[in-house]
């Protein structure tokens, strides 16, 4: 239904605006419906400033830039209809370190509400997580699981 | 409703029976470049009732199945189950456990199970229809798939919010 | 022949006028996230003669000038020079190091030199044409971009091999 | 001409096979061509074998599986034709710390030859690196160059 639909718009709106300044740890985020004729011609349109930049044609954000801007809208989403468990693939990739850790805050965060599972190779997002699971290949080239310490991950990750 | 419990025996990498354990909170999966860590959430998105082999890399549907490797010969099938815990309220079943099963074998016969009882992959995909559960884009992000949403084009968009709604 | 030397002025986030010297061997450029490491990627693409805005990431041409930021007023035209040692045998040119020069001022107006002498951007692209310079999937692998090898069709795979040989 | 392609092809063939192997310690990899009535038809088929496992399916590679086979073809093609210098961003983003390390030990030896200039967030790396540059925004939120020293750098990664 229309109601529906401007209610659920606009709590998403409201989350997806503070979750980006979260993530970002300042700017703006915005989230508007493009006017159109038919009801399925409306598209969502997104509009961002980063924060000490100037609002800016969205390809034009970097890598990592990208995915948390995506990762802001995605968590905006889970919070306004939270899914019973998250399965999320290497999302953290492109972060660098200072936004790896609020990312991480994030998770924790979400963490209440929501069981997010995180394939991960970053120690940052390994830090958030409550329960560790490592996966490697036996010596029959099959997959295992193996019990991991923090400190061992962070051993083997150089850090 | 919340993730119990995940198996997977002869399902991709998981040439023996593999079982995790799951806790509220962040659980985080971790280990070397072709451990098994995405076929784990393929595992996820089969069992759930994926029907493209597209989007689980593979050509064919048979490809999840154990193909052999240096140290063990090929599998005959492959088998995913997924159990839930807390859904009396959530789902229509009666159960506050759920357990669903598929299973693949190389003649491309396929059986689904709901606790243990035979069923249609129709009836696996409704019982999860309003739950959000499987949906890509929303409770599954695949490796390198986080911007897919900025990719999108915005009435795709539009329709991830309906959904939502 | 090997690269001397690169400078930005104006070009996307680079308001004020950067200069890099490069040696031979490995060098990494490194920082944060939206620092401006890519961008210097596409200074390189964009000083050899990138014609298309959407590899620049950006929507038209114009895109690439500083627009501004929260310290500093937009610019009017953004710069790129990159510069050639070891030039006499490799380019057509009777100069050992060799300096490219592209310009473009909001109005839409370009600007090509090379040793500072004004030319079209066909002189560029033909200077460069047989050393492979500025060439996606080859010299130039942009983020992200590092697998397109593999999910390109394999005739245009061959096509690689062609041009190299 | 035809006889400069499939000189070209068979170097390419021989060197993406030994730079493959010393990626991912072991394993096999090939090229060929496939049969086409027309030249333009004919198309370059990659086939691989990871260490331990069996043949198979391009598809079913792990990320970094894909990327460290992609970058074995493309440094091959490298080593056939060198370029005067190649800008590579962030192609080494997907490959844990083993994998890592080989790269790293594979750019020492393209360093001879050829001028690689690579972005990168990763410590292994940046310590096969003869130069460091390191870019920030400033406090005017323009691109600048800082020096960097790598212990710096190292810390800055959490390492
Ligand atoms: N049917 C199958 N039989 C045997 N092995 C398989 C099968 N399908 C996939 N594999 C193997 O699984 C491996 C890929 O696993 P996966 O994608 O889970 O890795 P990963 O842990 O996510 O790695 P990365 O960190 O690089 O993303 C590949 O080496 C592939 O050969
Ligand atoms: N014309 C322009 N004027 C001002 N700023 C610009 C312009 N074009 C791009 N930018 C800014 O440059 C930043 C992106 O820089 P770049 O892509 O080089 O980052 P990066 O260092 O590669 O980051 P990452 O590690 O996330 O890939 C964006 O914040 C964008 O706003
Ligand atoms: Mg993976
Ligand atoms: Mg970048």
């Amino acid at each position: 239904s229309k109601t529906k639909f401007s209610e659920t718009f606009r709590e998403v709106q409201r989350e997806f605006q503070s979750i980006f300044v979260k993530l970002f740890g300042g700017g703006a985020a915005k989230l508007h419906l493009s006017e159109a004729e038919k009801a399925e011609e409306a598209g969502l349109e997104i509009s961002i400033r980063l924060p000490g930049k100037r609002m800016q044609n969205m390809n034009l954000l970097s890598g990592g830039e990208r995915a948390l801007t995506a990762i802001s809208l995605q968590f905006a989403l889970l919070r306004v209809k939270p899914s019973p468990f998250c399965v999320l693939d290497e999302i953290d990739a492109t972060l660098d370190e200072g936004n790896l850790g609020r990312f991480a805050k994030l998770l924790s965060e979400f963490a209440q509400d929501t069981q997010l599972i995180m394939i991960t190779h970053r120690l940052g997002s390994m830090e958030a997580a409550d329960i560790l699971y490592g996966v490697t290949m036996n010596r029959e080239n099959i997959s295992q699981l193996v019990a991991v310490q923090l400190e061992a991950a962070a051993a083997v990750l150089g850090e | 409703m919340f993730l119990k419990r995940l198996e997977l025996h002869g399902f991709k990498s998981f040439g023996k029976k593999v079982q995790l354990e799951f806790e509220r909170g962040v659980t985080a999966i971790v280990g070397p470049n072709g451990s098994g860590k995405s076929n784990i959430a393929d595992g996820v998105r089969w069992v759930l009732g994926e029907q493209s082999a597209r989007s689980l890399r593979g050509n064919t549907m048979q490809d999840v199945i154990f193909a052999g490797s240096d140290g063990k010969g090929p599998l005959g099938m492959a088998e995913v189950s997924l159990t839930l815990g807390g859904c009396e309220k959530k789902l229509d079943l009666g159960f506050d456990e759920v357990t669903v099963t598929r299973r693949l074998y190389r003649s491309g016969e396929s059986q689904y199970l709901i606790n243990k009882t035979q069923c249609r992959l129709k009836d696996i995909l409704d019982l999860f229809r309003d739950t959000g559960l499987g949906r890509e884009g929303y409770s599954l992000v695949g490796q390198g798939q986080i911007d897919a949403i900025l990719q999108a084009r915005p009435e795709e968009r539009r329709l991830i919010i309906e959904e939502a709604a």
